[in-house]
């Protein structure tokens, strides 16, 4: 079990800092249409690096910023934070847990740490590189997304096969 | 380069047809080179027989076939290219319920990756070890209740 | 309530001759993945004159005709047919029973008939025509095509404005 | 013509306001025209607030909600130009169970069309005035079972 918790404050829907302990091998988000279940799916491919505005259903970055509502001001930034357990040293660091924080504020500045540190996106990529994730696109399946593995013309298909390989 | 790929292919197209027998109870699937003869360039075929049917373009498939012929893939995929972790958004949402019992046990009995799953299915939240609910009780703004399995199945 | 039934006989995975009473204003059709119900949406889309094999999920017409199993030999032809009340006169014929029938050999000839009389599927065209129905693709929305009515882009769903106004 | 564009999109916007209330319980749609200067010209835009929420775009609406919207934009297009009957095929798929209840009341309360619907929802099942079993005891052969309300939605 990797995952440990995810915190997420000011991102999308989840304007009040949210941590979410994941405790089990096979973890169930439930609730209504609308109520912020794939926000969280966002938020995990966000902390990882995606720089798609469109894989993250928005037109710009600054989407991912909680507009606020009609009782609600905006927020000013928007900050995510996934802990990973690294007893097994699946990651390629001396930790034995990694949080991995990405911040972006309404100016568009970025921030990045890895356990508190400052970094580049860059080493994020690095971190996560060979765990299979990230950037992979089979370990993140988006809402409505699971039939295009099929649909791909066969040269895409096969594409999707050289990058398994 | 070409004993790389021929040898990674057969590896998801076995483990493909696994996947999808597990996830059917019964059926079959296989992926072909659309040219045998030009393994690096060729395009590839998916065929579907789900069980007691002929074997089928994926075309003609109903959208619950297609839909556990594309999860029988993803996963064939992750046996050879293992993530530690994946999150899936409501994958199963075409599925009948007798499919959806079948998933939720694939997931129970899959080692060693983590999964995250979305779900609205109550097959799929019955075998999961916790269950999270989000909902807004102040409009626009998301929050987490902890559920107890039994009351969100209710 | 104007569909009374719908008779189908070789038409895709409906082997057998089944023929439906449609008892009710809403009538639910329930069952399995893979049971044939979205095939009895095909059927009511092809006996109406579609002939866009893609839109009945084929690749040439010939794929709606049965095509036998391991102990069932294919059909030599799939055959529909749609029984409408007209007794509100909402047709331009004198019957207050209307059976439209289409019927495909494995050959490519096809038949129609209005009240077992052959016709051209023309005719079926001119009969169906301001009813609102056959062709005008929002009285039969597909499955996972629910969604395209607000993707299209601007211009595309002014067309869909159009064609109602 | 521009002048029966003009009405006709008036009567389908106010229908659309209409039909999104009537589906969501609150909360409030609008269509307009991206160049307002040009009616037969411009394109067209969607505006979305669902209950409670802040107007917005409707790439931003989570998959239950931008359903509720295409089905209530669906109704709105069908009350200006009224069919007899309409096939709908699993179309509230990624409704949740509160907006299954309201579409299927919303079915059930139109007057003048049929409705045949493909479904596995038990809103809308229960709603039904007739319910049509499709099963294949023989493998690959479609047929039909007669069901009762009450069995069905078990
Ligand atoms: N930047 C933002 N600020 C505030 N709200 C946002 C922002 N981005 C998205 N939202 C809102 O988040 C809401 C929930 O979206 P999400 O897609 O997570 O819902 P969901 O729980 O997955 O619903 P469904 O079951 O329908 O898929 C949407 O109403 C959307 O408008
Ligand atoms: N010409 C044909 N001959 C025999 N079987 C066919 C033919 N065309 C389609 N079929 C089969 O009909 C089956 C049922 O299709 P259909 O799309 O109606 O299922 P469904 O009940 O809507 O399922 P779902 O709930 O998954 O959407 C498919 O397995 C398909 O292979
Ligand atoms: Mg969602
Ligand atoms: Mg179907």
């Amino acid at each position: 079990m990797i995952l440990k918790n995810i915190t997420l404050q000011g991102f999308k829907s989840f304007a009040d800092k949210i941590t979410i302990e994941l405790d089990g091998s096979v973890c169930a988000i439930v609730g209504p249409n609308g109520s912020g279940k794939s926000n969280i799916s966002d938020a995990i491919r966000w902390v990882l690096g995606e720089q798609s505005v469109k894989s993250l259903r928005g037109s710009k970055m600054e989407d991912v910023i909680f507009s606020g509502t009609s009782t609600r001001k905006p927020s000013g930034f928007a900050e995510v934070t996934l802990t990973l357990d690294n007893s097994r040293e699946l990651l390629p660091v001396d930790f034995s847990e990694v949080a991995i924080t990405r911040r972006v504020y309404r100016s568009g500045e970025s921030e990045y740490f890895i356990n508190k540190a400052p970094c580049r996106l860059k080493d994020i990529y690095e971190l996560m590189m060979d765990t299979g994730l990230g950037r992979d696109g089979y370990s993140i399946i988006g809402q409505g997304k699971i039939d295009q593995i099929l649909y791909a013309n066969p040269e895409d298909r096969r594409s999707i096969f050289e990058e398994a390989s | 380069m070409c004993t790389q790929f021929s040898e990674q292919f057969i590896k998801i197209t076995e483990s493909f047809r696994d996947t999808y027998v597990s996830l059917t109870g019964g059926g079959s699937a296989n992926i072909l080179l659309t040219d045998p003869t030009d393994v690096l360039e060729s395009g590839i075929e998916i065929e579907i027989q789900p069980p007691g049917k002929k074997l089928q373009n994926i075309m003609l498939l109903s959208g619950g076939e297609k839909a556990i012929a594309a999860i029988a893939l993803f996963f064939a995929l992750l046996a050879v290219r293992p993530a530690p972790f994946c999150v899936l958004d409501e994958i199963e949402a075409a599925l009948d319920e007798g499919n959806v019992a079948r998933f939720a046990s694939f997931l129970r009995n899959y080692n060693d990756t983590q999964f995250l799953v979305i779900t609205h299915r109550r097959g799929t939240m019955e075998t999961a070890d916790a269950l999270y609910g989000v909902t807004m009780q102040e409009k626009g703004v998301s929050k987490l209740l902890s559920l107890n399995l039994k009351e969100a199945s209710q």
